[in-house]
Order: structure tokens, then sequence, then C-alpha cells
């Protein structure tokens, strides 16, 4: 199996669109952050800008040890921070006319990828289930 | 490429080793548990008994879900509750001498997949990394 014969048209098809893609903004403070990822139950979402551009990614891990006091969490110190404050900008990115191989490579140590159209706006995200799902079906041939 | 073409030895050596994992036991209580899973800074991790065998999984998000109050998240309850109130069973296993197909079926569900011996024991984890790290490493060739 070489990587071209999985086709590579497949990344736009096997992306998670935008519009389903729970996600923040730089500037959202951080009590609104962590209510959006407990309520969409996921690990880590994207971060944009108000240009739809990809700036980061932030995980509920990030946003506790940001408030973790000696005793207890303060979550009313929650208020005070934005997402921009504690972000990690190490986020893989790609656009979407590159390779499935690209996309395989970064996912080993990320579990999702950002793809961007050619103006570098946000278009979706490609997860390590939708890679994993497609060399399944392909290994399986 | 074909299964067979993978050598399925390589599970034992992708594997990551019992231990090298992060664990909590069945009766923690759970501010024990929180400070594993925040110290490891994993998301989810195993629930062994006092057998070594894998009973479930748990994660931050289940810890904090079931103390999440109306106005702050109510720490001094953890001490309240165990482990086994909280995680989930539903956790992928497998036989070290499986195929690494079903580990990699197994993975498109799930981040990590239980490794056993034929005792049932628990010996260690295959990762989505691992996984895809050994994929990338096949397609290359
Ligand atoms: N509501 C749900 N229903 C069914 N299964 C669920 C689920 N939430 C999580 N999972 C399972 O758990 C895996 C890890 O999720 P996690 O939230 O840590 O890590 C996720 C999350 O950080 C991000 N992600 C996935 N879908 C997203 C979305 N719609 N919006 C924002 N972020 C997303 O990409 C990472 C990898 O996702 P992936 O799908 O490969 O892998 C997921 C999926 O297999
Ligand atoms: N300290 C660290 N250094 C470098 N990269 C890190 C890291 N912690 C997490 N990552 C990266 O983030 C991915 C998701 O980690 P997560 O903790 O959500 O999800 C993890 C975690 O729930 C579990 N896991 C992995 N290693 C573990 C260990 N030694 N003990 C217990 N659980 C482990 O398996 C899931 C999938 O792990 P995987 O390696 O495929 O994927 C990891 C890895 O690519």
């Amino acid at each position: 199996l070489k990587n071209s014969q999985i086709v590579d048209n497949e990344i736009k098809e096997l992306m998670i669109s935008h519009e389903k893609v729970a996600h923040v903004q730089l500037n959202n403070p951080l009590d609104h952050a962590l209510l959006v990822l407990i309520k969409s139950g996921y690990t880590a979402i994207p971060v944009l800008d108000t240009e739809y551009k990809v700036q980061g990614q932030i995980s509920k891990a990030q946003i506790l040890d940001s408030i973790l006091g000696i005793e207890r969490i303060e979550m009313e110190r929650l208020h005070d921070y934005k997402v921009c404050d504690v972000m990690t900008t190490k986020v893989p990115k790609m656009n979407k006319n590159e390779t499935f191989g690209k996309a395989l490579m970064l996912s080993i140590n990320h579990p999702f990828v950002c793809i961007e159209d050619d103006e570098q706006s946000f278009i979706g995200i490609m997860t390590r289930r939708s890679i994993l799902a497609l060399i399944h079906r392909y290994l399986g041939k």
C-alpha cells in the first residue's frame, strides 16, 4: 500500500467541518472556555481569532492548572484570565490540499490537526479517529 | 500491505509496559485519583483491582463532573467518593498474542487499549500514538 493509493480528496471527506468543531476565541474569559470544554466533552479544542484563523488550542487541564490553589481549585479566579493567557500556541495545521501522509505524520503526536484553506482560514479538523478508521478500511482490502 | 506483514510481536515492543502506566485502584478515593491524573498529565488512565486485573478507566472529566455543583466545583466532596463510583467499566482489552489488526480496530474509538496476559493480568497499554507511528513507518516503505 503506497501513500498515493490513499486518495487525497479523502481529507476533505474525513475532516470534521468547522461548524461541527467546538472552539473558543482568543479573548474569551476562562469560565466561558471551561464551560464550552465541559459541555462539548472534549479534552482540548482549537482557539480562533476574530478572522477565523487558528491561533492555538486549549485544554481542560490547562485551565484547571492555572487556578489550582493549595487547598482547592479557585473557580472564582477563572473570570480574571483569558484563553490567550493559558492556551498553547503549538497546534498542528495543514492546508486542505496537502497529502494524507502529512496528516498521518502530524497525528502521531497530536490527537487532532487543524485544516486551513489557501487564506489560512480554519475549515475543520482531522482527528486520529478518522485517520485510524481510514487506515483500517484500507488494510482490510 | 497486508496485516500479516506487520509483524505481530511488535505489539509487545510497541506496548507501554505496566510499570510506566499511571493507574489507580477501584477503592481509591477520588481526591487521590484526581491527583494522580493531574500529576501524570493524562486525560484518562486504567483502573486495576487488587489482583492487578483491569476493571475500567477513569478520566479527569468524570471526576470533575461528579462534584460539579451549581456555583463551583465542590472539591471537599472528592474524599466521599471512590474510583469505582465514577469510572467507566467499558475499556478495550486484548490478549498479548492477538494481532496488530485487532489493536488497530479497537484504537479507532479508544485512545488506548489495555493488554493482558493469559491469566488476564494487566501487562501494559497500546496507545494510538504507537499504532500511528508504526503505520507511518510501514507506509513509508
Ligand atoms: N462525544 C464523543 N462521542 C464519541 N467518542 C468520543 C466523544 N468524545 C471523545 N470521543 C472519543 O475519545 C477520543 C479522545 O477524545 P478527546 O476529547 O480526548 O480528544 C479529541 C478532541 O480534543 C478533538 N476533537 C474531536 N472532535 C472534536 C470536535 N467536534 N470539536 C472540537 N474538538 C474535537 O480531537 C481529539 C481527538 O478526537 P478523536 O475523535 O480522534 O478521539 C476521541 C473519540 O474516539
Ligand atoms: N506527557 C506527555 N508527553 C508527550 N505527549 C503526551 C503526553 N501526554 C499526552 N501526550 C500526547 O497527547 C495524546 C493524548 O493524551 P491523553 O492523555 O489525552 O490520552 C492518553 C492517556 O489517556 C493514555 N496514556 C498514554 N500514556 C499513558 C501512561 N503512561 N499511563 C497512563 N495512561 C496513558 O492513552 C491516551 C493516548 O495516548 P497517546 O500517547 O496515544 O496520545 C497522547 C500523546 O500524543
